[in-house]
């Protein structure tokens, strides 16, 4: 008869491993580095320091490459190391607020497919108070743990961590994206130093092009309009003894005093009614309602780090010497109740491939987007525009760089490299697109009359 | 400090739902709809029954959809519904053998969709011997485990089961493209009758085409190409007596007494070594060697379980009447080790849209392919090809159908819409769309001639 069991989350990525990146040497090379240098960005925001982080790639005999990544971000407490890194679906990330990581699975998956490879464990240097530890450890994919097979002290010279896989690879066929990735990473973020090393030979040194530090993102409470019954569920929880009109205030934003009773009055229902006295149908109800009521103020942007207007430009002027070049942006906005901000940079000049439409760079939450562009909402309302209303192409190359940012990203898949399909994102793209081409078009016009 | 802690994985695709096609909600209609007709030919193909599926979808007061679907597959026993509909990562599909389904999660995303949209349960009602169940259950998200809220005995007609769930819908935009799913579903399984009715009228009564059944795919053990170390050092667990001889021969499929003697002297082992004996460098390069070995025959096809020539004309033929038909197929080929094969028909006609290039329509284990086309390995395949080469386009519409069968299908995501970027799966396209190109063109030719 059939056979029915159940598998660990590390078993269904290590099954499904392409769905997170890694399902070929050349996808998985490029994965690995950028997985290991988003952990490291995250960790030198949450430090509020100037990031500096060095990657370092050497080829090995057979097509095995070392790959290790250093950061002076916060390091990690010694307790939480296996964790962190032999552990799927484990992190410090969970929250609701602007970060690069969001599934506490990344890194974990270049350990992965390093001991699947190449047999080798992962070695983590790290230090978060006045201690360094070293360890080398592997994941026990079928029950999702860590093994550690050292661990010991080992100063290292400030806090910080320095991540080091070996795996199966292809670095002839990954090196330029990853020089691709490093430099519009260096956009995104322009206060950070970002160093490559291939085979000792250093191939790229950038930034930082400010030393203005963005403002740290701050946590939020869930917005009404992302809503669902689960999330109602887990806020009530604990709370049985408050009255309703307590409860929507302290565990929702945008939820004062008077929208509190107006909206218990649109619902029918008496403010002091207690959670614990409600019923499951009065629940789900104002689970639904929540969610449509259009009163609620829309969702603070503080939860939010945008490049911003001047340090955009100046990275993408620095990287590519353009000869025109404007900023548009759109919001604090929001899909689903989570706020999101929508920034771009077009611009024109040698250094873009030519093309009927202006060749998109994305970002999310300051990570270059460099897979899976064609199934991209923003991709798709790119296409949508009608360029040539704009003037363009006019024969000169365009480029347009596209930076989403929100609390949470709606990834395609666990690769991290595509945006779904939402109507407000989509919405959004198309305003920001279309900005962006009148900006260009005023520009073109002047240019004409000038000659 | 930073707060570190894990999400079980019901969780995690609560959080990411847009990952398992559930991001909105006309594409979480269309995947409620995919995901248990999936399921229910599943089971009829293990029950040796030509499947008859009923697909009932009724609109209610606000958007709520109340789905329905009805097979007469096997059933499942009663203590297993439970988990299978109520726990994440838990199925019967874990093994080497074609099926539609593989992680585990598929209608488990469904039933949580469902509850936190409208606070529903999930109803089934199976049978698998003589006796009939009906179960109203929730799942735990936090905790991934089912929460049965009543079962009961209720007699059903025969074995099988029928699954209800009522999510927040968006049916207008969803049924064009369910009704789609149904007919090309007709295609890939001829021997199938599928009936979709809405709001208690029957839009659609398709098939069956043949009565005769596929042959059913039999599981397979690993090919040595599929290694790795996680699988070298699974298979070896508990045959620490065997001989290394011995322990290739019974865990690996195309290795005989001669291949692996072969295989054992070229890695300049002694082929009696106990594999309890074995050092750790000797496993690990015994893994990578049996990827590498280019000595093992091909994978088996009788894991695999083609649409076939015959039916696969047919269906096309009674669908979309076209003037012109061919069909080409390539395999059994292999990626990673794992077998595959890749079919297509290629057919000009009124009933296919104008376009540079024939239409694409796509099929992964006989499963129509909707969503997320632009980045699918195949779509960039079939754009590779110089179809002016074979006289496409020249005033007639085409469409090619191109089905890919595997013991895995390497998905980019959770909502099993779109295959990775494999290179043997790329030049496998490649190859048959030349070839139906080809056919196409001498059939223009003669048609030509024949003026
Ligand atoms: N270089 C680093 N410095 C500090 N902490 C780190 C570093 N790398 C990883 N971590 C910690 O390990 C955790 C797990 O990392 P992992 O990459 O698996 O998940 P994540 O970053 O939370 O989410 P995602 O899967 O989206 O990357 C992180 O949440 C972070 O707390
Ligand atoms: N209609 C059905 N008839 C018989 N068994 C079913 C039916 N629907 C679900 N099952 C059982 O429940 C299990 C879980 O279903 P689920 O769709 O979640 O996973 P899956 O089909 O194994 O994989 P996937 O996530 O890719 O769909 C299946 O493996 C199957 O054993
Ligand atoms: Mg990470
Ligand atoms: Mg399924």
């Amino acid at each position: 008869h059939l056979d029915f069991s159940s598998i660990s989350p590390s078993e269904f990525f290590y099954r499904n491993r392409q769905m997170a990146g890694f399902g070929n040497p050349a996808q998985a090379t490029y994965s690995t580095v950028r997985e290991l240098v988003e952990n490291s960005l995250d960790s030198c925001e949450d430090a509020g320091r100037a990031p500096v982080i060095a990657v370092s790639l050497e080829t090995t005999a057979s097509s095995q490459v070392v790959i290790s990544v250093e950061d002076n971000g916060l390091g990690l407490p010694y307790d939480e190391v296996p964790s962190a890194f032999g552990q799927v679906l484990y992190g410090s990330k969970y929250g609701l607020r602007q970060k690069r990581g969001t599934f506490g699975l990344g890194v974990t998956m270049a350990v992965l497919y390093g001991q699947i490879t190449t047999d080798s464990p992962v070695i983590i240097h790290t230090q978060s108070d006045n201690r360094g530890w070293v360890y080398r450890l592997y994941i026990d994919i079928e029950n999702n743990h860590p093994l550690v097979e050292e661990s010991s002290e080992r100063i290292r010279s400030e806090t910080g961590t320095t991540v080091t896989v070996r795996i199966e690879g292809d670095l002839p066929r990954a090196a330029s994206r990853i020089d691709d990735y490093l430099r519009l990473t260096s956009i995104a973020t322009p206060h950070a130093r970002l160093v490559l090393r291939i085979d000792d030979e250093t191939t790229l040194d950038v930034g930082p092009w400010t030393e203005i530090l963005p403002p740290q993102p701050m946590e939020a409470k869930p917005h009404p309009r992302s809503a669902d019954t689960e999330l109602v569920r887990r806020t009530m929880a604990g709370k049985q003894a408050l009255s309703l009109k307590d409860y929507l205030i302290g565990s929702f934003q945008q939820v004062g005093r008077k929208t509190a009773s107006e909206f218990i009055r649109f619902l029918g229902l008496d403010s002091k009614r207690r959670v614990g006295d409600l019923s499951r149908t009065e629940i789900s109800r104002i689970s639904s309602v929540l969610k449509s009521y259009d009163s609620f103020s829309r969702p603070d942007g503080n939860s939010l780090s945008p490049i911003g207007r001047e340090a955009f430009l100046k990275g993408v002027q620095s990287l590519y010497e353009p000869e025109y070049f404007s900023y548009a942006s759109r919001g604090p906005l929001e899909w689903d109740g989570y706020p999101f901000i929508l920034e771009g940079v077009i611009a024109s000049g040698a250094a873009f491939p030519k093309g009927e439409e202006p060749t998109l760079f994305r970002f999310a939450n300051r990570v270059p987007l460099l897979y899976d562009a064609s199934d991209d909402i923003l991709t798709k309302s790119l296409k949508r525009v009608s360029w040539s209303r704009y003037g363009i192409p006019n024969g000169v190359p365009w480029g347009i760089f596209v930076s989403f940012c929100s609390t949470k990203v709606p990834y395609q898949a666990a690769g991290k490299q595509s945006i779904a399909t939402l109507d407000e994102i989509e919405s959004a793209g198309l305003a920001l697109f279309r900005a962006l081409g009148r900006g260009a078009l005023k520009q073109t016009k002047r240019q004409k009359r000038s000659k």
